[in-house]
């Protein structure tokens, strides 16, 4: 599970 | 959230505010390269921008806009208010030399070919050698202040903390994204020459000096 629009990681 | 990942933030959090906090009282930016502040400065701003597109938590969005918020502040301390200080001549390293081939990577080497994750993935790879600017210049006077290895160390230990926060949501969450994660690798290398020697003089009290 990647690439989605908001990143949770900073 | 794990506590590597906790403790990976609030590491960089006090990295970012060492090094303003250094700045703001001694009045002076000598030694530190605005080079690797502006770069910081775009790596947060091109990352970020799903601040506009997409809310994860007040947590992450605080923190976000915290990061950036800061290293614009840096910036205007060593270009405007502190300029004086500003040690332009060690500062030498050609930024181009990083940003270019990062953009290129980015463009060809990403999850997704569109434009909020073509910046995303840039910010990624710029983060991993956004440093260099500030360890050339180390290595060409040959010394840093104390505070300086204390901002280097602990943004340091935020790359190399996230290493372990994604082997734990690797194994528990059964989440990894190779570009951070590869990227993160190569970022937390080029502080190991660096953690040798905050390990070997600063933590016992000497001055952190390079062979001349």
């Amino acid at each position: 599970e990647f690439n989605i629009y908001g990143h949770d990681e900073l | 959230m794990n506590i590597f990942r906790g403790i990976a933030d609030f590491s960089h959090l006090a990295a970012i505010i060492i090094l303003l906090h250094k700045i703001w009282k001694s009045r002076s930016c000598a030694g530190i390269s605005g080079k690797s502040q502006i770069l910081f400065a775009i790596v947060f701003t091109t990352r970020y921008l799903d601040l506009l597109t997409s809310f994860i938590s007040l947590y992450n969005t605080s923190m976000k806009v915290i990061y950036i918020s800061c290293s614009y502040a840096t910036v205007y301390l060593i270009y405007m208010k502190f300029r004086a200080t500003y040690d332009g001549n060690h500062d030498s390293f050609r930024v181009e030399f990083l940003v270019v081939p990062v953009g290129g990577l980015a463009v060809l080497i990403n999850h997704d070919f569109a434009l909020l994750e073509i910046l995303w993935t840039f910010s990624i790879y710029l983060e991993s050698v956004a440093i260099l600017p500030q360890l050339f210049m180390i290595s060409k006077t040959g010394e840093a202040e104390t505070i300086t290895t204390h901002y280097l160390f602990c943004l340091g230990l935020y790359r190399a903390l996230y290493l372990f926060n994604w082997i734990w949501r690797f194994y528990f969450e059964g989440f990894f994204d190779m570009i951070a994660i590869v990227a993160g690798l190569v970022q937390t290398v080029l502080y190991c020459d660096f953690f040798y020697l905050y390990v070997t003089k600063v933590l016992k009290g000497k001055k952190l000096s390079l062979p001349a």
